[in-house]
């Protein structure tokens, strides 16, 4: 079963075109692995990406490098998927 | 029972399953389950039809075709024993279901819906391995003979977005289009997506204004204003190509270039914080909030025949 320890997802607020483009730019990256949740199609829509725990640094550099505002919305996508799993078995257990 | 289902967590498809024959072995007079057809891995395509008499115009609602959007089957469950509930008791929906058959397809893409439990909790495509490639996998939103092939979709197998081989390739997507044409009296039809908060109508593949642009504005914003007026839920609504993107060989827009106007797509919530993951106890709020836009679209649909 793939896990995503360590995965975060960011949301991205882009404040003009120019910014989408070199997200546009950033999402035809292949090597980072990069899951956007929420293209960035223009500015007036946030952009969400689910970003691989080895790629972060590297996105991280790129936004704070183009200036590009974003914060945090997972910290971490495994705890909350684990979180999931464990309200599942819980339920399924009650049910039997 | 479907009493004692628990409607505030996830289910897996085994147990999606059995409360579809569970709901149809306790309404017998009104539920029955039609197999559509197979997907690629031969799990049936399980159809839910609500139906109070014959010969019926009917109304479509699917969930699910994007597997990792959860939230939307666990949504589909609930608005099955909502409409068994409130027969008889709620005069809208008793007039609605008096007069059309509604028709429930909770998981559109059951083989994607599997493997989010069992190996993937992110895979969002169909499970057909594509010949040439080691990716696996079309975009059953991507796959519709409307506009296919266009911008807004993509040629690599790869690609989170990829169209597939040719328009109606993937059995999932053909067995809807079958069903719909044997039919031939469906009319409205919504596909349930998540998460962006917005509800939206054609076209995708083209910025050409659908001819009744007016009345589908008019009605989704009766819709959204219904759905916010629960939990304040904030939503987007309009035509895909002016509130999203450009996406063609999309489910809504072949809907819609068969006649079917009323033709909807919905992005469920995720309230901001946690996108496909969208914690179970928000299963039911958003469930909710959902069944009283879907209740504004159907009784439109119902007072305004075509």
């Amino acid at each position: 079963k793939r896990t995503f320890e360590g995965d975060q997802v960011l949301q991205i607020t882009a404040k003009n075109e120019a910014q989408i483009s070199l997200l546009k730019e950033l999402s035809e990256q292949e090597h980072l692995g990069l899951d956007f949740w929420r293209e960035p199609i223009h500015q007036s829509l946030p952009v969400d990406v689910r970003v691989p725990f080895n790629s972060l640094q590297a996105v991280r550099a790129f936004l704070r490098y183009n200036k590009i505002h974003y914060n945090v919305m997972i910290k971490d996508v495994q705890d909350l998927m684990d979180a999931e799993q464990r309200q599942m078995v819980k339920y399924r257990t009650f049910a039997k | 029972s479907t009493d004692d289902f628990i409607y505030t967590t996830y289910h897996d498809l085994n147990t999606i399953n059995s409360f579809i024959d569970m709901i149809v072995a306790e309404n017998p007079n009104m539920v029955s389950k039609i197999v559509i057809g197979q997907s690629y891995e031969n799990r049936p395509l399980n159809v839910l039809k609500f139906s109070t008499g014959a010969s019926r115009p009917g109304i479509w609602i699917d969930t699910g075709i994007h597997s990792r959007e959860w939230v939307t089957l666990a949504s589909g469950i609930w608005f099955a024993k909502k409409i068994v509930t409130d027969y008889g008791r709620d005069p809208i929906l008793t007039d609605i279901l008096n007069n059309y058959d509604i028709f429930l397809e909770i998981a559109t893409n059951p083989d994607g819906y599997e493997y989010t439990h069992t190996r993937d909790r992110m895979w969002r495509k169909t499970r057909k391995p594509n010949p040439g490639s080691s990716c696996v996998g079309v975009d059953p939103n991507r796959n519709w003979d409307a506009g296919f092939g266009g911008a807004g979709s993509s040629s690599s197998p790869c690609s989170e977005t990829y169209r597939g081989p040719s328009a109606h390739s993937e059995s999932e997507v053909k067995a809807i289009v079958d069903f719909v044409k044997s039919h031939g009296n469906i009319k409205a039809f919504v596909s349930i997506h998540s998460y962006s908060q917005m509800l939206l109508y054609p076209y995708g593949y083209t910025s050409t204004p659908a001819k009744d642009q007016a009345e589908l504005h008019e009605v989704v914003t009766k819709a959204v204003s219904a759905l916010q007026s629960l939990y304040n839920t904030r939503y987007r609504y309009g035509s895909i190509i002016t509130t999203i993107y450009q996406a063609s060989g999309g489910t809504i827009d072949w809907t819609y270039n068969q006649g079917i106007k009323h033709s909807y797509t919905f992005e469920l919530r995720d309230t901001g914080f946690y996108g496909f993951l969208l914690p179970a106890e928000q299963i039911v709020p958003t469930a909710e909030e959902t069944w009283l836009a879907l209740m504004a679209i159907m009784e439109h649909t119902k007072n305004n025949p075509y």
